[in-house]
């Protein structure tokens, strides 16, 4: 059991590793109001057609139901029923790069860097960059 | 934008996997 544990562990590090491995290119290079491009590996693979960024959902908490312009009776009730087991996550963006449309702007520019997060919500990646979109 | 019940938006920001982003302008694009 105890080689298995550390197998299964030892699996897990290779792999967030690898997922992780061309963060490290820009990772401690970065800094804000840096202009960030797509990987050239977009302009190179047919399979990828579009590039979609995430957004960063947070569960709802009181201090959000106290500025909802709603009457204090659906106030009082949403706080009673508040389910505080959410944890953050991201989900895709409203907006998607396409790679045909890079081609024609001749550029892969995406946006300018605000800053760095690690969230572990979605698989083992945990490198994101924050961004405001071009 | 999907947003489940129960989340709102964290912020007004957008979130890419870091090994997706580079620097520099893509090579086809230089």
């Amino acid at each position: 059991a105890l080689a298995a544990v550390i197998g299964i562990g030892l699996f897990i590090f290779i792999i967030h590793g690898a997922l992780n491995q061309d963060s490290k290119l820009t990772w401690n290079k970065v800094k804000p109001g840096d202009r960030l491009y797509a990987y050239d590996g977009f302009f190179k693979d047919t399979i990828l057609t579009e590039f979609t960024p995430f957004r960063l959902l947070k569960p709802i908490a009181a201090s959000d139901i106290d500025t909802m312009k709603i009457q204090e009776w659906e106030k009082v009730k949403l706080k009673a029923q508040l389910d505080t087991s959410l944890k953050p996550q991201l989900v895709t963006a409203e907006i998607t790069y396409k790679v045909d449309s890079l081609f024609k702007s001749k550029s892969s520019f995406v946006g300018i860097y605000v800053g760095k997060d690690s969230i572990h919500e979605s698989g083992f990646i945990d490198h994101w960059y924050i961004f405001k979109p071009a | 934008l999907d947003i489940p019940k129960g989340y709102i938006l964290s912020n007004d920001n957008y979130y890419m996997d870091a090994s997706d982003a580079r620097l520099e302008e893509a090579p086809q694009f230089k």
